[in-house]
């Protein structure tokens, strides 16, 4: 279950902080898995008490942008926390979907591979399975196919300790490279944070989800939480 | 295969010190619901009587079957409008999931007690996390609410923000708190402070 809140002394009109964390929750909390179950009694709240002597923020007050895009990434940080603590994990992964038609089939692709139990595993594994990751594209639940083209897709492993070369290819318009560089591959697999970017090459959308690697740890803590 | 080497992640992400909003009190307290007698039950509450009313907004599982505090915490919200919302109550150990008339009445009983405390109707939300289809000890819950006013165990210091943090965790390996400050184009400076808990079950999709 994800419980969480946010409290802030800023005054900010209650109709407008229900519009700002409903933002915010759709770029952060709503944007991870650590293993595609949801609760009965997943709950972020956020109150803001007024303490701060200032005008109180509204939709239409020219801060409110600001604070919108200062409590979105403060979700995400706190988002990100829980990624980082899922069970068992040993990894933090970014998944980066770009070049899509629409944000929501960027998002829809994005959670697909996030919440595949295969993908996390080769993670874990260190195994650069793009096979896995351009299958889990394959059966997202998209509306329609209109943002996939096989010819114009692109998978690849980006190293995140600023180590060369970045990025490691391991699909190039359609074309698995055959050839990858193991080395490399297990070099970047050995990070404890991994980003995977898939660029679509179908438009100019992007998403971002968060997820973990799934460990045997994962069955040990699970196997008897209720019990 | 081999995974990485475990980390000490309470160590890496969990800060030793923080910058709290004004006006914010927290405190928790070990009711015995948890097993292991660690902190299992918080209450935070805004105690900032001047300048402006307070405001809360939520946003909810979208799972069919909705928990009772899930369910009790967007009445208020609904009844309220998000205004004067002054309150959360959150325990660990018992989700009071699936639980129905019975879990609704506790649900309802947790926020009343705080309520009363307060002074004020409709100010209060509730959260709940740990196993599905239990009911709540609700004579420990009670005794615990009661106790945190009575004996006024509320503070503002970075421990008692960090033990509100914990009293939240089920299996998780750290308390997850941030804090940060910020300042507005007209000088202004504001704080956010936040906690979560979750390790698994995870891939909300909240509205």
């Amino acid at each position: 279950t994800l419980l969480g809140f946010i409290v802030t002394d800023l005054p900010i009109e209650s109709h407008a902080l229900q519009k700002m964390l409903r933002f915010s929750t759709e770029r952060s909390f709503n944007c991870i898995s650590v293993d595609g179950d949801m609760s009965t009694n997943d709950t972020i709240c956020m109150i803001a008490n007024g303490a701060v002597d200032t005008p109180e923020i509204t939709e239409s007050s020219p801060y409110y942008e600001q604070v919108k895009e200062q409590v979105t990434e403060f979700g995400k940080r706190l988002a990100h926390l829980v990624v980082r603590d899922g069970e068992g994990a040993t990894k933090f992964v970014t998944v980066n979907v770009k070049n899509a038609l629409t944000f929501e089939d960027a998002k829809i692709i994005a959670e697909s591979i996030s919440n595949s139990s295969l993908v996390k595993t080769a993670l874990y594994g260190k195994d650069a399975n793009w096979g896995r990751i351009l299958c889990a594209i394959g059966y997202a639940k998209l509306q329609n196919l209109s943002s996939l083209d096989v010819e114009k897709i692109n998978v690849s492993f980006i190293a995140t300790d600023n180590s060369e070369p970045r990025e490691l290819k391991l699909v190039v318009n359609g074309v698995p490279q055959l050839e990858i560089d193991e080395e490399r591959a297990s070099e970047i697999l050995a990070l404890t944070d991994l980003e995977v970017l898939v660029d679509l090459g179908t438009g100019k959308e992007e998403a971002q989800f968060w997820t973990c690697d799934l460990s045997h740890e994962y069955v040990t803590i699970n196997g008897d939480y209720r019990s | 295969q081999q995974g990485s080497k475990m980390i000490d992640k309470y160590a890496l992400y969990v800060p030793k010190s923080g910058v709290f909003p004004k006006g914010f009190k927290v405190a928790s307290t070990a009711t015995g619901v948890k097993k292991n007698g660690n902190l299992d039950l918080g209450i935070i509450v805004n105690t900032n009587k001047c300048h402006h009313q307070s405001s809360a907004a939520a946003v909810f599982t979208t799972n069919k079957f909705k928990a009772a505090p899930v369910l009790v915490s967007r009445r208020v919200l609904e009844e309220t409008s998000g205004k004067n919302v002054n309150a959360i109550v959150v325990n660990s150990g018992c989700a009071n999931s699936v639980t129905g008339e019975v879990g609704l009445a506790d649900a309802n009983e947790m926020v009343g007690l705080v309520n009363s405390k307060l002074g004020v109707e409709n100010s209060t939300l509730v959260m709940s996390t740990g196993v599905i289809g239990q009911r709540l000890q609700m004579d420990k819950i009670s005794q615990g609410i009661d106790k945190i006013f009575s004996e006024n165990e509320f503070g503002s210091d970075f421990s008692s923000w960090l033990n509100i943090a914990k009293s939240i965790c089920t299996t998780d390996t750290f308390p997850k708190l941030i804090s940060s400050e910020f300042t507005l184009p007209n000088g202004v400076k504001y704080t956010l402070t936040g906690m979560a808990k979750g390790a698994g079950m995870i891939c909300p999709n909240m509205a």
